[in-house]
């Protein structure tokens, strides 16, 4: 190990095992179980070669591959029911920069757990579980992100065939943006204007199939397309849909929470906004994995500070005290700590607060399924301001981090431009930060 | 904000603002602030806490009262919501700090080991400390903070780095990210950096070719015309 790197973990007043227990939650030595094991499979699990030496389709080439052996090897090292396990192992194997599989796990299969009545989550669940099938999830359009009232594509219900007609009725209306759409998912959880016995009763979901299991093929009636390059999750298929009198049977209506019946009638969820609990679901999942993005970033920086040498503190230094002392750690620079320390206190706030949210978030659930929607208005409000105010606080940290590497902070060696043009899409993703701001001023004003 | 009027005999209203302080997220609103901050040398978290809670509140209520002023002038409810709109994002912001802080203080008593919560505990101070320094600016307008509290409090921030700088690259150890999750040279548990540069520059397919395929073509054969 470098000698500047050892001598200070010598130093330590503090056992990082214990910290790092309490940080995951009691989950370390289950963490390490998992990546020892990935990391005993060798080739088989572990990229090519870093992902940033590759062109885009090789990416997706590769990651394609890692996600077909992390599907194969998943049961024998986790537990496929517990969604932090699923993304540990998901992260280790394919990355961070997109992966078939990644909104299945973080978007479609929420989604379809909160909005499924139980017949549908019968059918669909253990296929999604078994990873039968690619899903994700398409609620944004290209015209229309976070105001869902606005939302154009359409599900209009047909009684004679018992069927809801889709459409994309303007060019503003395609589906836009939803990650693993364009080449990989062959299902999709589609939020989409529902019409019945001739009047509108907003955004819903619907469980649609894109393209035929066998061949892979879009289903007559759909277009399906590659959104383009993007500052970064390279090997994510961001994708376009577009939908020409597209039919799928009543029963695809997610009727968990809302329902029509055969001759077309509506039947009210309990309460209006609870289709929205897989957003918060994502939300609250968010702000506690992405301080674990800021952890790495930071940590990678305090590191690299304690191997970088420059400078000296007490001019005046000979050359041969100089070479034979060193220059001086960057870390010991006051400027560099007043950037790095307080970013690492920002992991510890955002994680514990993520924790936090999370439990609330299942208590929410917990409440709903019992019929008591009364706290959804508070985790709804909270966790808009805290996505907002946490993927800010997130983004500017990691920047910091890379400013504190120098120039070896820009380059890819770093890692660090990887994870902030992946976080930097939080931002905006999930709900548009001000938007967010202002959602959370709304019940503040109330109160 | 509309339903926090401090002073009132109205008992009904009074048992109503009672149980409405108990809300853990935003209780604080209905609760009747001090003049000044405790803050001195000796201060606890909470004080510090108060100064946020006192932050966002005051924020919450200017801004709602903004809006009250615009629709008195004739403004309809959505308009002045618009015209309002970044003092509430402030507000927005300031409240969700105020959450913040208060899970994190909330966080420390859990932690069992002795030795983790006493850094823990210097990192929850360089939090408060730094945040509020970068927060501070309403309060010091409206007397509630002082410039010689602030001096505590930026003190407090500078002692804090003073104090976490031995236990930096432990934290970070703490997280326990294999170099596989990291996927960062300057990032190695190791330390070894600069060896490792050079090998990880060799994956540049750039680099399989000494000429380039096209460097003739172009810049070649234009350097000799």
């Amino acid at each position: 190990v470098n000698p500047d790197l050892a001598e200070e973990r010598i130093k330590a007043t503090f056992d990082p095992y214990q910290l790092g227990n309490f940080f995951w939650q009691g989950q370390l030595k289950r963490r390490r179980e998992i990546v020892s094991y990935v990391e005993a499979q060798g080739a088989e699990l572990s990229p090519r070669m870093p992902e940033v030496f590759m062109s885009r389709m090789e990416q997706m080439e590769d990651v394609a591959r890692l996600s077909v052996g992390m599907a194969k090897h998943a049961e024998k090292v986790i537990d496929v029911f517990k969604p932090e396990e699923q993304f540990y192992l998901n992260s280790l194997i394919c990355g961070f920069n997109g992966s078939p599989f990644h909104l299945h796990l973080i978007m479609a299969l929420p989604a379809m757990i909160n909005n499924c009545d139980d017949e549908q989550a019968g059918e669909w669940l253990p296929k999604l579980l078994n990873r039968e099938l690619i899903a994700t999830y398409a609620q944004t359009e290209m015209g229309h992100g976070t105001n869902l009232r606005a939302l154009e594509t359409t599900a209009t219900y047909d009684p004679s065939t018992e069927q809801f007609i889709l459409n994309t009725p303007t060019i503003t209306a395609t589906k836009w943006w939803p990650g693993t759409l364009g080449k990989s998912a062959n299902f999709c959880v589609i939020i989409a204007q529902l019409w019945t016995n001739g009047k509108c009763y907003g955004p819903h979901p619907f469980w649609v199939q894109l393209r035929d299991i066998e061949t892979h093929k879009s289903l007559p009636g759909i277009t399906l397309g590659d959104i383009g390059p993007k500052l970064g999750t390279s090997s994510n298929d961001n994708g376009f849909l577009r939908f020409d009198n597209y039919r799928i049977p009543r029963r695809h209506m997610l009727m968990k929470h809302a329902k029509v019946l055969p001759t077309g009638e509506y039947i009210p969820p309990l309460h209006a906004k609870v289709g929205y609990t897989s957003m918060m679901y994502v939300r609250s999942m968010m702000i506690y994995g992405h301080a674990i993005y800021l952890a790495q970033a930071v940590t990678i920086a305090i590191r690299y500070s304690c191997v970088r040498r420059q400078g000296e503190i007490n001019p005046g230094f000979t050359i041969v005290q100089i070479y034979f002392a060193g220059e001086v750690k960057v870390l010991d620079y006051k400027t560099q700590q007043y950037r790095l320390f307080p970013v690492l206190a920002h992991v510890f706030a955002i994680a514990f607060t993520g924790i936090y949210i999370n439990q609330l978030y299942y208590t929410v659930i917990g409440d709903i399924n019992a019929g008591d929607a009364s706290l959804l208005a508070d985790l709804h409000s909270l966790g808009s301001g805290l996505k907002a105010l946490t993927s800010w606080q997130i983004t500017k940290g990691i920047e910091q981090c890379r400013l504190s590497c120098g120039g070896h902070g820009y380059s890819d060696a770093s890692g660090i431009p990887s994870l902030y043009t992946m976080v930097a899409g939080s931002l905006t993703y999930e709900g548009e930060n001000i938007v967010m701001l202002l959602q959370t001023a709304r019940s503040l004003m109330k109160i | 904000a509309a339903e926090c009027i401090y002073v009132t005999d109205n008992i009904e209203k009074i048992k109503e603002n009672e149980f409405k302080m108990q809300n853990a997220i935003s209780g604080y609103i209905y609760r009747k602030p001090n003049n000044f901050s405790q803050i001195n040398q000796n201060s606890n978290v909470f004080d510090y806490l108060e100064a946020f809670e006192h932050n966002s509140r005051r924020l919450i209520l200017s801004s709602f009262d903004y809006i009250q002023k615009l629709k008195k002038l004739g403004k309809t409810a959505e308009e002045a919501w618009n015209e309002a709109g970044v003092q509430l994002c402030q507000a927005s912001k300031a409240h969700t700090q105020t959450f913040l802080v208060r899970t994190f203080i909330g966080t420390i008593p859990k932690i069992e080991d002795f030795a983790v919560k006493s850094v823990m505990e210097d990192i929850l101070w360089l939090y408060l400390s730094y945040e509020l320094v970068h927060s501070a600016v309403g309060l010091l307008e409206e007397g509630f903070l002082s410039s010689q509290q602030m001096d505590i409090i930026r003190k407090k921030m500078f002692d804090s780095l003073e104090k976490i700088r031995p236990n930096s690259v432990a934290l970070v150890d703490s997280f326990d990210f294999t170099d596989r999750e990291l996927r960062s040279v300057l990032g190695r548990k190791d330390g070894k950096v600069y060896e490792n540069l050079l090998e990880w520059a060799s994956n540049s397919p750039l680099n399989e070719y000494d000429v380039l395929p096209f460097h003739e073509k172009y810049l070649g054969s234009a350097m000799r015309e």
